[in-house]
């Protein structure tokens, strides 16, 4: 599950 | 049907920016793009879902630190050129 995985996330 | 090759979008921001989230995931190479707004400016411009993101205005990011790559997006300013490949192609 890649979401679990995710450490960095920026709406852009 | 999928389309492998690297794609160039040409994205233009709108009044909610340029449409998509930017996402790195621990321990792995490349940096891959998700929440695409529906007929938001990066999804008209061909950026989809999954896509791992290769160039920014023509400089490769695949080895740059996330925060730098984030930073030369909004650097950008109205426009940004994106080089993009599926997640499979990578």
């Amino acid at each position: 599950n890649m979401i679990s995985l995710v450490t960095q996330k920026t709406k852009l | 049907n999928v389309n492998h090759k690297p794609r160039v979008c040409k994205v233009v921001k709108g009044p909610n920016g340029f449409g998509f989230s930017l996402n790195m995931v621990k321990n792995k190479p490349g940096l891959f793009i998700n929440e695409v707004q529906k007929h938001g400016p990066a999804d008209v411009a061909g950026v989809e879902n999954n896509d791992i993101l290769v160039e920014v205005n023509g400089v490769n990011v695949t080895n740059e630190p996330y925060d730098d790559v984030v930073a030369r997006i909004r650097e950008s300013g109205d426009k940004v050129t994106l080089l993009v490949c599926s997640k499979d192609a990578y």
